[in-house]
């Protein structure tokens, strides 16, 4: 009967896009900010 | 085989080198300080002195990051973490050096030098993983190649103008290089190959931000075919393995992303996918013919008295981007198909025509389902242009007495059970949004049923319809509009079959359904 | 009426290698830069043990709720990614301003004493990652130009 498509940590109701947190095929949820390489201005990577 | 003498140490020299620039302060936040100096290097070492050099150095440089991370997963004595940034600290560096080579080979405006350059590379890469997978079996480890290609995939695609300007042959590269290395080519490394594929940033590119849009979809597509077909024969058996539910789950996620994100991409390609999915993988195909342009409303199914003849959309016929009429071979039979089409001879065809379908008389593997799938849209996309060259359009009416019925009827009578399966099964895969095929199929659906010379051809069509509905969603609107007036119509004298009937369990759920439709 | 069909010798090795691989899944942090400050823990965490992520966590109004000291952690701490952006972003609607002179920081603490179109003379207050905690600094000029 296959399984209910709603419980694999996806929110398919987002007005949203998904594919830009999609975390990945075997992750319960989506990415969260710290996860995404984003591309900052250089002068914010202090470290 | 046969480099250089001295090659080998001297790739590693390099390599450590550059690891060390990479990692140092002064190498500068983009390692461009230390890219230069490095290339000095390079050339002073005279790697770059011919082509063939070129790719030794890049090969041993592979090999020499793969050995350093099967030693690092071999200690067991670090943790996870350890062992990932160990591995990490040598990888990132050689991926950042393979992006500098790759943006400044060659001078800004010539792209074919980067471009073949990165060809290269990814193939020495896939090259060196498919050498190792076969050479170590089980023991074979994704994590060197998986975090090469993810993180060459993000460096390439910074927001950068020499490489936005080069993105489409950059992304097609990557499509390349992952078709090479395809689960059924490298199945230990499928769960790193569906990763990769489903990253964020690639399918950002290949979906959604290509210059042309859909220039990335049909690669996408044969990306998809790939791990469809590789699935196809686990999932045969309805009792999935642990590891295979898991892949299977996984691709179900990535295609729930792509419903949602991108249903016309589905809409465009679902024959294709769906010419690959097993038939018992029901949910999978559902979720495929369930995605409908974003732009279109789609009347409730359940609508009491809905006209679907009137609905405007239900003329118009789908973008079908698969090339379905060439997948009618061979050649002689689809003359013959097209001579019976047109002239309704030779009249031996139809007799003829379950002999070009079967292939074997092994149970389960009797019929060549992909002609299956291209003879059933091909009739039905003949049929649909004859009755529009009349001036008129789809219904119960205008699809009989043709020559396409007479092949439609001639397969529901004289296939096997498993061969009829197929052919309903081809039938009902056009069940989808409002368009022409699938008001012309759901039309061919209900004329077999009412004009079926036996019970065993209804009750297989109410099969068919019933394991695609009692699945959990989503279910294609097609479907759900078919089923309705199977039941609800009277002249079909649906309430009226044994089989309807045949345990309680199926008469309640007959009834539930009904009860929801009226 | 398909039903089961036995694996072919190919398809048989294939399921054999791929359970294998099943043994050490790419970790979603493969797919990522390596975060010096705050690696992600590869080691599988049980759902239940994952803290629940509140809704619009990677909204800006979410972040702009967050406190200055959270803000200037998550943005020192998690650089390069979304979140040091979307904290990046909440510190500005705190009337905070990035001088990329000084790689700083920096909020006007009082009206300044001299404003040119150049820069302005003040006291402004700047977050200071060595101490953690917002110091003052008197008499400092605000040269426009730097400003990001």
């Amino acid at each position: 009967l296959g399984s209910d498509l709603t419980t694999l940590g996806l929110n398919l109701n987002s007005p949203e896009n998904l594919y830009g947190t999609f975390q990945s095929p075997w992750a319960d949820g989506p990415c969260r900010p710290q996860d995404i390489d984003f591309h900052v201005p250089s002068e914010y990577l202090t470290n | 085989f046969d480099d250089p003498p001295g090659l080998q140490d001297k790739t590693e020299y390099l390599l450590r080198e550059w690891v060390n620039m990479y990692h140092s302060p002064a190498g500068g936040r983009d390692s461009t300080k230390a890219f230069s100096a490095f290339v000095n290097q390079m050339h002073q070492q005279g790697i770059l002195k011919t082509d063939d050099l070129i790719t030794r150095f890049f090969r041993i440089c592979t090999e020499l990051c793969v050995k350093l991370c099967y030693h690092a997963l071999s200690e067991q004595a670090h943790t996870a973490t350890l062992t990932r940034s160990k591995c990490f600290h040598t990888l990132d560096a050689f991926v950042r050096l393979i992006a500098l080579l790759v943006k400044h080979s060659g001078d800004a405006a010539n792209s074919v030098t980067k471009i073949n350059l990165l060809n290269k590379v990814l193939g020495i890469v896939a090259g060196v993983l498919l050498h190792d997978h076969e050479k170590r079996g089980s023991d074979f480890q994704q994590l060197p190649y998986h975090r090469i290609f993810i993180m060459l995939l993000l460096e390439l695609n910074a927001p950068e103008h020499v490489l936005e300007t080069i993105n489409f042959q950059v992304m097609t590269a990557f499509c390349n290089a992952f078709h090479v290395l395809r689960p059924s080519k490298a199945p230990g490394f499928v769960y790193s190959w569906l990763e990769l594929i489903s990253h964020r940033i690639f399918i950002a590119r290949m979906l959604a931000t290509m210059p042309q849009q859909k220039q990335g979809w049909p690669m996408y597509a044969q990306l998809l075919i790939d791990i469809f077909k590789f699935v196809t024969p686990f999932l045969r058996n309805a009792d999935l393995s642990k590891h295979v539910s898991l892949l299977y789950k996984g691709t179900l996620r990535l295609l729930l992303v792509l419903l949602h994100d991108f249903p016309e991409f589905l809409c465009d390609y679902h024959y294709g996918f769906c010419d690959v999915i097993p038939p018992n993988c029901i949910q999978m195909r559902n979720l495929i013919l369930s995605a409908f342009p974003r732009n279109m409303r789609l009347p409730d199914p359940f609508t009491p008295n809905l006209k679907v003849d009137m609905l405007s959309d239900i003329t118009q016929p789908p973008r079908i981007l698969t090339n379905f009429a060439a997948m009618i071979q061979p050649v002689t039979f689809k003359k013959e198909l097209d001579s019976y089409i047109k002239t309704r001879s030779p009249v031996t065809f139809l007799s003829e025509l379950r002999g070009h379908l079967q292939v074997s008389h092994e149970p389960g593997q009797r019929y060549n389902v992909p002609l299956m799938n291209a003879l059933v849209l091909y009739v039905g996309s003949q049929a649909i242009a004859y009755i529009h060259s009349k001036g008129s359009t789809p219904s119960m009416n205008t699809i009989t007495h043709s020559s396409h019925m007479d092949i439609f009827q001639n397969l529901a009578v004289d296939l096997d059970t498993e061969g009829r399966y197929l052919f309903l099964n081809a039938v009902a895969n056009q069940l989808r949004y409002p368009n022409s095929h699938t008001h012309y199929f759901s039309c061919t659906l209900l004329y077999l049923f009412a004009e079926a010379n036996s019970e065993a051809i209804q009750e297989q069509i109410t099969r068919v319809l019933l394991e695609r509905l009692i699945v959990n969603r989503p279910h294609p609107w097609g479907l759900l509009i078919t089923f309705i007036e199977l039941i609800r119509n009277p002249s079909f004298k649906f309430w009226g079959h044994d089989f309807v009937h045949c345990a309680p369990e199926i008469e309640k759920l007959f009834d539930t359904v009904a009860r929801s439709c009226m | 009426p398909l039903g089961p069909q036995p694996l072919s010798k190919d398809h048989a090795y294939q399921l054999a290698m791929m359970e294998a691989a099943a043994h050490h899944l790419p970790h979603p942090s493969d797919s990522e830069r390596l975060r010096h400050y705050l690696p992600r823990n590869p080691c599988p965490t049980p759902t239940y043990h994952c803290p629940a992520m509140p809704p619009h966590m990677d909204s800006l109004d979410f972040y702009a709720r967050l406190s200055t000291e959270a803000l200037f952690f998550i943005f020192y701490y998690q650089e390069g990614t979304k979140a040091q952006y979307l904290a990046a972003k909440a510190l500005k609607k705190q009337s905070w301003r990035f001088h990329t002179k000084y790689m700083m920081w920096f909020q006007r603490h009082e009206e300044p004493k001299t404003i040119t179109d150049e820069y302005e003379q003040g006291t402004y207050i700047y977050f200071d990652y060595e101490k953690w905690g917002q110091r003052k600094k008197e008499g400092f000029t605000f040269e426009y130009r730097y400003l990001e």
